[in-house]
């Protein structure tokens, strides 16, 4: 595969996928 | 209004999802523990639909051989398929202890009675580790058909896992683990083999003191 080995950060993903909810 | 706002197929909807630890107290009452959680939400159509991750990107944290992601998104329908992130809670004190209960439940909605059957792959670096496969029949409750997964036992390869995390003394090493650690959950319909919800699941460890979190994706292909 093309990603293999790609860290998380590197991939393309929203911005959110990175910010942890802050709910309650 | 909940296609496209919550996990949701045209054929099931998943209601409530949780991973959880029971320490009894005493022998009448006992903690609680949510590692992660999904709870009940009833969007409308004016909130906004989900935001999408291409499929393409996360190939390699699963199966990708037969039956793997890949072939299960392009069979369809791509309306099933999910990816979670997960920020699960692991700010509890742990201890060996065989009275501790370790289960997963989970509860869904069709307007269809059929038999359902949910597959549970827990990856390592993108390979099956370990499958768990259960089948649930309907329960017509209120104008629907329920089916529920109650208190399923997690796996000792999850406990020993949970516990080996949570001896890591920081958080980034702790992220840095469940970087390469993935759970795929497959629920097909056992007499069509159709696909009613496929769920990827990414994890990180909460920072929050509010508990587990997370972030649910639609899985497209562009």
């Amino acid at each position: 595969s093309a990603v293999e080995q790609v860290p998380m950060r590197k991939r393309l993903l929203p911005a959110s996928f990175w910010e942890e909810p802050k709910l309650t | 209004p909940w296609q496209g706002r919550s996990i949701a197929s045209s054929k099931l909807r998943m209601l409530e999802f949780s991973a959880f630890l029971e320490q009894p107290q005493d022998p009448e009452t006992f903690n609680k523990h949510l590692f992660v959680h999904i709870g009940q939400s009833n969007p409308s159509y004016s909130d906004p639909y989900l935001e999408s991750v291409d499929v393409r990107q996360i190939y390699d944290k699963f199966p990708e051989k037969k039956g793997g992601l890949k072939e299960l998104f392009d069979k369809g329908p791509h309306n099933a398929f999910f990816l979670v992130k997960f920020w699960a809670d692991l700010s509890l004190n742990l201890q060996d202890d065989s009275s501790f209960f370790y289960g997963v439940s989970s509860q869904y909605e069709s307007s269809e009675n059929m038999v359902i059957t949910s597959s549970t792959k827990v990856c390592s670096f993108g390979k099956q580790v370990v499958e768990k496969v259960e089948t649930e029949y309907a329960r017509f409750e209120n104008g629907r058909y329920m089916f529920r997964i109650h208190r399923s036992p997690l796996c000792e390869y999850m406990i020993n896992f949970i516990h080996k995390l949570k001896h890591l003394p920081e958080k980034y090493m702790m992220n840095s683990v469940l970087e390469n650690f993935t759970i795929l959950q497959v629920v097909t319909n056992r007499d069509t083999l159709e696909t009613l919800l496929c769920i990827a699941y990414v994890f990180e460890v909460s920072t929050s003191e509010h508990g587990a979190q997370h972030h649910i994706y639609r899985l497209v292909k562009d």
